[in-house]
């Protein structure tokens, strides 16, 4: 009976496709996820990946990877990544070009921001379904939390917590206010 | 595995076993937070560790999350935990009818995700990598013992317990153990809690290493905002002191419980009071 389970498996799905995107932010880029239920496989190994692409000057919102180990291998383009351990001290800040590697360590909260070129990459990660949890955006730890609960923890007013929560409404890909400004420069001086 | 089974079993193998006081203690502005060394070979035997921690009335432990799954266990006193979900929604919310016409995020009312009610007796169950919060809202000590697994599946870290602070600048209560090799010892807090001794540069949360003007953007908020988000100039450690009382939007605990310690009536009154509050600022509840 295995041809009827492991040799009929399949081995193989695209990640590379833009169309194929589970994540797509106009202004900041896309991700695609292969995991355990697009590609049952990966259960048996424990194993799955994300493909991603980071307009220019674009952020991959600050966060943390729940289950599972990341290991980046950059394809195009140059990304500053930022990784904090525990007590709060940068583990790794730096400029991440095409070709190189980066491990980001479970739990280790990381921040990802293009380059002027954009940046590409792909990441496999130490579980068949890896999560993250994002720390800013509209899915983020912070909106999670009560305002009284920020308010008190980070010294700030109801007011202040208000815009911490929810001055971002995108999930996890997100614009930065330089790209919007290039941008908006590049249009005037075309027009 | 089959090479870490044996060393796990080598772990296990000592003469005898002894009865453990707390090794570190931290004091912090609202509470206590106390660990067993986790080098101790009870405990690597076991692939665990263990703090207890007593938080006093209208404190509030900040929010944090380990790399290891985590039991709590409420030795005595009430509280108000929530646990964050990546991905959920906010299911605890305040209705859009008390927001009258306002639709601007200065009248946004406040929405999170579920929240829970402990007391005496009761176990929370805390998933590795998941924030939680914890707030004493009783009218005595907060006392809880919790148990971090960390030979648990979930952790692929290494053996060692760690607590990733979101707010504040707080202790790892198992750093300093890690680094003096886990002599027992009393310290006092760090900063003002530690009569201005010691180093604040080893403890932040984790937006302090995180470069501020990545975050400004990140979270489309002002320096200021930020300065407070990484901690700077934070020195009431790892549970706080609440101002006023904490503003939740939480349901009033179960009748059982309600009349376990006879306050039912009284908070049934209450309940019947904000509801009659409710009808008179929105008018009634409209008929279809």
């Amino acid at each position: 009976g295995l041809e009827e389970t492991f040799c009929s498996l399949r081995l193989r799905e695209n990640i590379g496709d833009p169309s194929r995107a589970d994540v797509f932010t106009p202004q900041a880029g896309r991700v695609s996820t292969v995991n355990s239920f697009n590609l049952p496989i990966l259960g048996h190994l424990q194993l799955s990946a994300e493909r991603g692409t980071l307009y220019r000057s674009a952020i991959y919102t600050p966060h943390w990877n729940v289950n599972a180990h990341s290991v980046i291998y950059v394809l195009r383009g140059r990304a500053r990544i930022q990784v904090v351990d525990h007590l709060g001290q940068s583990f790794f800040d730096g400029e991440v070009r095409q070709g190189q590697i980066l491990t980001v360590p479970q739990n280790h909260a990381v921040v990802k921001q293009a380059g002027s070129e954009g940046f590409e990459w792909v990441s496999f990660k130490t579980n068949d379904n890896a999560w993250i949890s994002p720390l800013a955006g509209r899915t983020s730890v912070i909106r999670a939390l009560p305002e009284a609960v920020l308010a008190n923890a980070f010294q700030i007013s109801r007011d202040q917590a208000r815009r911490l929560k929810y001055n971002r409404e995108e999930t996890f890909l997100l614009t930065s206010s330089s790209s919007r400004r290039e941008d908006e420069s590049e249009r005037r001086a075309a027009a | 595995r089959s090479q870490e089974s044996f060393r796990q079993r080598n772990e296990c193998q000592f003469d005898r076993l002894q009865a453990l006081e707390p090794d570190n203690r931290i004091q912090a502005e609202a509470g206590v937070i106390e660990s067993w060394n986790p080098n101790h070979d009870q405990f690597q035997c076991a692939g665990v560790a263990v703090t207890r921690s007593t938080i006093e009335p209208n404190g509030l432990h900040l929010p944090s999350y380990t790399n290891t799954p985590q039991l709590i266990y409420i030795v005595k006193g009430r509280a108000i935990t929530g646990t964050i979900f990546p991905g959920c929604p906010e299911t605890f919310e305040e209705s859009q009818r008390e927001q009258g016409q306002g639709r601007s995020q200065g009248s946004r009312k406040d929405r999170h995700q579920r929240l829970h009610h402990l007391r005496e007796g009761d176990i929370l169950a805390i998933p590795a990598g998941v924030a939680y919060w914890c707030y004493n809202n009783g009218d005595q000590q907060l006392v809880s013992v919790s148990l971090l697994d960390t030979s648990n599946f979930n952790n692929q870290l290494d053996d060692n317990p760690r607590r990733f602070y979101l707010a504040g600048n707080p202790e790892d209560e198992f750093e300093q153990l890690r680094r003096e090799g886990g002599r027992g010892r009393e310290r006092e807090g760090r900063q003002a809690w530690r009569g201005g001794q010691g180093s604040s540069e080893d403890y932040n949360n984790i937006f302090r290493g995180f470069n501020s003007r990545l975050l400004e953007e990140a979270f489309n908020v002002d320096q200021e905002t930020v300065r407070r988000l990484q901690g700077q100039s934070d020195n009431r450690n790892s549970i706080i002191r609440v101002k006023g009382r904490l503003d939740l939007v939480s349901p009033l605990r179960s009748r059982q419980e309600g009349q376990r310690e006879g306050r039912w009536e009284e908070e049934r009154e209450r309940e019947r009071e904000e509801e009659q509050r409710r009808m008179r600022r929105g008018g009634g509840y409209d008929a279809n």
